[in-house]
Parts: structure tokens; sequence; C-alpha cells
């Protein structure tokens, strides 16, 4: 399954 | 981590600091939207709802940011709506706020990067926080004015995300990172406060405060 995105931000 | 988005957050932080500053030095929370702040602290429920899921120790700052957001805006919402209700100006703070909450999360299950739940509250988190502002900016252009620490306020909350805008220029060039969706939300945000930036940078820079021709 394609990657959840890593929302890696505040 | 850049330059741009560290100052964003601390620019973030020092909004949240102000708005329970002069609510608590005041003892009143006149001039201020308590549906915004309402809007604001489901942005960051939402958006940090891993923090409630597995919760991981508080091993660095980002958790402890986000819980800090999370606390400092539901305590802001209970100045606001408990504890000084009686100086809430609910008849000029009347923008219905299911008119940004339907559509941010109708737009959420439409647009969104994956059809995941967590990804769905993310996707809404960040459509309603670009709308969350105008509950406030209506109700100054309602009352026609604003106070001079509610317009630091409203600078400190819209350069956040401005400076978010150059965070994200950075790592597209830097690190070929791309949140669309985040982009495209965040300058819709940040173009909402313009005529507010115009207002502030003219008048209250000068000492003056923000009166709108009523």
């Amino acid at each position: 399954p394609e990657p959840v995105p890593d929302h890696d931000e505040l | 981590m850049n330059i741009f988005r560290l100052f964003g957050d601390l620019s973030h932080l020092a909004a949240i600091a102000i708005l329970l500053l002069k609510i608590w030095k005041t003892r009143s929370c006149a001039g201020v939207s308590g549906k915004t702040q309402l809007l604001f602290a489901v942005c960051f429920i939402t958006r940090y709802i891993d923090l409630f899921l597995h919760f991981v120790s508080l091993y660095n700052t980002e958790k402890v940011m986000k819980l800090i957001y999370i606390s400092a805006s539901v305590f802001t919402c209970y100045l606001i709506f408990f504890k000084f209700k009686a100086t809430y100006d609910g008849n000029h703070d009347s923008m219905r706020a299911e008119f940004l909450i339907v559509p941010a999360a109708g737009l959420a299950c439409l647009i969104n990067t994956k059809f995941d739940a967590i990804e769905i509250l993310w996707t809404f988190s960040i459509y309603l926080e670009a709308v969350a502002i105008l509950p406030q900016l209506f109700l100054i252009s309602k009352t026609g004015e604003a106070e001079t620490i509610t317009s630091h306020y409203l600078f400190a909350q819209g350069s956040y995300r401005a400076l978010y805008i150059l965070n994200w220029i950075y790592r597209y060039h830097y690190e070929s990172h791309v949140d669309t969706i985040a982009i495209v939300a965040g300058v819709v945000q940040t173009i909402l406060y313009c005529d507010f930036f115009y207002l502030y940078i003219t008048k209250v820079v000068k000492g003056q405060k923000i009166v709108l021709p009523a």
C-alpha cells in the first residue's frame, strides 16, 4: 500500500 | 527544521500567549471571537489526534508543543465561554461557524491524500484552519475596531502561516518536500490576512488603533 504521508509539521 | 518553520512556530506560540495574557490581564474577552478560538481548538484536536491514540512518552519537543497548543486553546475557550462569559461579545461574534466546518469536512472527504480516517481528520484540520480566523475578522468588521493587543495577536497569528509558506519554499528547494494540501490551504489562510496586515503595518506600527470605516 502506498505510504500515508508523514505530516511532520505542527 | 529550518529558520522559517522555527519562527513560524514561535510566532504561533506568541499569538496564543498574547491572547491568553490579554484575556487574563484585562479579565475580559471583549473584541475576541469565541468561535474562532473554538475552531482553532477543533483544528488542534483533529490534527494531533495521534497524541490520544498511541500516547508515546513526551520525549520530543514536537509532542510537548502539540500538548501546549491543545491545552492552551482549550483553556482560552474555557476563559471565553465560562470564566469571562459576561464579557463575551456574542452579538457581534455572529458568523455561522457551521458555514466553515461543513465545507471543510466535505472538502476533506473529497480532496485528500488518502481516504483514511486519520488522514481525513488531518486534512479537515488543515482546511478548517485556513478559514478559522474569519469569525474574528468578521467580528472586527462588525465592531469597527480592534484593541491594539488584539491586533498584535492577529499579526502573530497571520505571520505564523506566512512564515510556513517560506518554510515550504525552503523545503521544496532543499528537501524536495511538497505537501500540496497544506501549501494551498496555507496560502489561502495567509491571503485572508492581507488587508489586516495592511492596516496593521500602516496604523498599529505608528501607534494608532485600527478603526474600520463602520
